[in-house]
């Protein structure tokens, strides 16, 4: 695993999400439980508490957007980058971006799975950088795995855990 | 679906370089250090990768290029 150079990492363990639009490539209810699983992810295995808001900004503001969407890092049509991130910091900082020239799916396999991309991008809300374990979620490209038995892998945990520790609920 | 040209190869290896290794944007008044630039950044793929580490711009280093993937880069920006 790798983590950001700097001081990138939360200084609290409770952390708001907002959804600001939808992908009309799923369900509502779909993107909400996609992302909402995708947080418990990360927030399985550390102290980190993840509340969602309907308004105002949040930690972690999320967005489907599709070429320039005026963060210095365009997107650039169907496959290639398929969605992006920021480290923790002020502002922009944890915000997830997800290119919507892509087609999104929740358990069809046809497509990107929106909660695998998801859960990977929120490790870099968090603090990961890419690793270079094959396996770990925090691989750069795209791996299909079934949402339904996903475990995160231990590259992933050993990474997010050194950031925050471990959930000392579990 | 017939295989990239060379020109094509070049472009997606720079683009992708350029974006997610800080290979900096190519200008025609510097081609041959932009050239080494472009094989130092070609290695550190690799390297991550876990690729053959050759500096060159081969199928197998291609073929990882054009999957998708998350666009945040792989070395510190």
């Amino acid at each position: 695993y790798s983590t950001f150079q700097g001081d990138y990492k939360w200084k609290k363990q409770d952390l708001t999400y907002r959804i600001e639009n939808y992908t009309p490539d799923m369900s509502v209810a779909e993107v909400d439980d996609s992302i909402k699983r995708a947080l418990q992810v990360w927030a399985d295995v550390t102290p980190l508490k993840f509340t969602r808001i309907y308004s105002g900004t949040a930690d972690i503001m999320i967005s489907f957007v599709v070429g320039d969407h005026r963060d210095g890092y365009p997107f650039d049509g169907p496959n290639g980058f398929l969605a992006h991130a920021f480290p923790p910091f002020e502002g922009i900082g944890g915000d997830a971006h997800f290119d919507d020239d892509e087609r999104f799916f929740y358990r069809s396999t046809q497509g990107y799975n929106l909660f695998l991309v998801a859960a990977h991008e929120f490790g870099h809300s968090l603090g990961l950088e890419h690793s270079r374990d094959p396996g770990a979620l925090m691989y750069p490209t795209y791996v299909y795995r079934d949402m339904d038995t996903f475990v995160l892998p231990k590259d992933d945990v050993d990474g997010i855990q050194s950031l925050y520790g471990p959930n000392k609920d579990i | 679906i017939p295989p990239p040209s060379d020109t094509d190869r070049e472009s997606i290896a720079e683009n992708y370089l350029t974006k997610l290794y800080g290979l900096p944007k190519h200008t025609s008044s510097d081609v041959e250090r932009s050239s080494s630039a472009m094989s130092l950044r070609l290695k550190e793929m690799q390297q991550f990768f876990g690729l053959k580490i050759t500096g060159k711009l081969d199928d197998n280093t291609l073929e990882v290029m054009q999957k998708p993937r998350c666009g945040v880069p792989d070395v510190a920006a």
